[in-house]
């Protein structure tokens, strides 16, 4: 998904993982990643 | 630890400064020239990243690096200073990072690589359930791009190799151009060394060889003296890949410049023949088009010019000859006479598009002071008597470039900027003045005849914390024990 106001943003699942065990989080990047 | 390579002792951190009230750095986006320009927009407060957690147990079996998320509270150039999730409105283990630097990572970072993140000591006990905690702070929340690192790795490339030869403006001899070779590449400045140089060529103009303007000849001298003191001896000469001081072999041939190169070279060119080492013009700045016979500027006519030799002046100035393409040489009417000066010697090519040309009366309209021509002071010149006694003519103001790019420089802010009398230093400076798309850069702790006008578009200005991501020394402000 593209943020579309800016269309620079992307939505995009994490990946976390901490002591207690890993899941996974819904943030935005900037659209560089291609 | 870039601290440890021996060229980055002594080198100045930022860091003190970065907190202190009114400190603003230009933004990175102002520097066309920068790595990560181009997406540094995208680089907001607020933003989270995974640091090392340097707030932990020094040493665990299970664990030997600790990370933990951070967010972006403020960024200074390449700086942001970060605060360790979780510390709310508490500041004491906030710390300043250079986001471009290999210890800051996007959220996910440490997952791929197997590494868990681990709360700071400090925080530790302040929730039961971290996982809560975390996806409440990160979901919606924006972070780098997984591929940072790979744009940054990429930015900071070349264009140029070691050992390319070009054509390099001769700092002794202002008119002419001389072959020379890459020696060096950092952070996209070229260090090159001229065909004929000798083991103990420096950077600065030479006293005896400067042409007529003992002003800056002391102060070049002075300054590379006094900061002698606590650098390396400089050798060789600096510029940035982007720098108009730079051409592709065959250049001087073409637009009708001298050149200083070997008999074999100026035979090379002659018969349009390429060495693999010979720098083509597809590794230089498209240079602006101008069909032959287009160049409206005429030899005699007046301006007002940066002085090559002395940035910190605005002088008048006379085209004294047309070449090809543009390019006009021009000379400084401050210089001594001509007739006491080796001819042509102290002639500067300037493109005519360049945007350290101005037209007659620029600085009188931005209330900047005027060099006047030798034997004038700045009390008595009026350019309207020195036109009527001289008859020249002044090149029209449609002549020039009047292009003022959005640049967003203002005044006050804070950059690192290459000491053009002696370009292998790079120090900190600050926006003194702002003129359409002219800035004035002053050198923080030095007297203000060192500063330096340069357009938004210089190559030779940088964020700060640019230094410290190409690994070159940055010169800080005097300190007032070694003075």
């Amino acid at each position: 998904m593209t943020d579309t106001k800016t269309r620079k943003w992307e939505q995009k699942q994490v990946q976390i993982r901490t002591l207690e065990g890993e899941f996974s989080v819904t943030m935005w990047a900037s659209g560089t990643d291609d | 630890d870039k601290k440890t390579v021996p060229d980055l002792i002594n080198t100045y951190e930022w860091t003190h400064q970065l907190s202190q009230a009114g400190f603003i750095a230009a933004p990175v986006s102002c520097f066309k020239h920068a790595p990560m320009a181009d997406s540094w927009d995208n680089i907001t407060v607020g933003m989270k990243v995974e640091v090392e957690n340097t707030d932990c147990d020094n040493f665990s079996e299970d664990f030997p690096d600790s990370f933990w998320v951070a967010t972006v509270l403020r960024i200074a150039g390449y700086k942001a200073l970060l605060r360790y999730e979780g510390f709310g409105q508490n500041d004491a283990k906030d710390f300043w990072v250079n986001l471009c630097s290999s210890m800051v990572h996007p959220v996910g970072w440490c997952a791929t690589r197997g590494k868990p993140l681990i709360p700071p000591k400090t925080i530790e006990d302040k929730y039961k359930d971290w996982k809560d905690f975390l996806v409440k702070r990160l979901t919606g929340a924006r972070t780098l791009p997984s591929n940072f690192y790979n744009k940054v790795h990429d930015n900071l490339k070349s264009r140029f190799r070691c050992d390319l030869n070009l054509e390099v403006v001769d700092k002794n001899k202002i008119s002419q151009v001389k072959v020379a070779r890459i020696e060096k590449i950092v952070g996209k400045r070229l260090h090159v060394c001229y065909y004929d140089a000798r083991p103990d060529d420096n950077d600065f103009v030479r006293k005896e060889e400067l042409s007529g303007n003992s002003s800056t000849e002391n102060k070049c001298t002075r300054r590379t003296n006094k900061l002698r003191r606590y650098c390396q001896p400089p050798e060789g000469f600096w510029c940035h890949e982007d720098s108009p001081l730079i051409h592709p072999v065959g250049w001087a041939k073409r637009v009708g410049h001298k050149l200083d190169a070997p008999r074999e070279y100026i035979d090379h060119c002659a018969k349009g023949l390429r060495d693999k080492d010979d720098a083509t013009e597809d590794l230089f700045p498209l240079p602006y088009y101008v069909p032959a016979g287009c160049v409206p500027f005429e030899a005699g006519m007046k301006l007002e010019a940066i002085d090559p030799l002395n940035l910190s002046a605005i002088c008048v100035a006379t085209v004294k000859k047309i070449l090809n393409e543009g390019y006009l040489m021009i000379r400084i009417d401050s210089y001594d006479d001509e007739s006491a000066t080796t001819s042509d010697s102290d002639w500067f090519c300037y493109h005519m598009t360049s945007p350290c040309i101005f037209p007659v009366g620029f600085c009188e309209m931005n209330d900047l002071p005027l060099r006047p021509p030798k034997d004038y002071s700045p009390e008595t010149f009026t350019w309207t008597d020195y036109l009527t006694l001289t008859g020249a003519r002044p090149a029209p103001a449609h002549f020039f470039n009047r292009e003022i790019p959005n640049h967003n420089f203002m005044l006050g802010m804070r950059l690192e900027a290459a000491d053009l009398m002696d370009p292998r230093l790079i120090c900190v400076g600050t926006v003194s003045r702002v003129i359409g798309r002219l800035l004035k850069i002053h050198f923080d702790g030095w007297e203000e005849d060192y500063d330096q006008w340069l357009d938004c578009e210089s190559p030779d200005i940088y964020p700060v914390g640019w230094c410290q991501l190409v690994a070159h020394k940055l010169e800080g402000p005097p300190s007032p024990m070694k003075n």
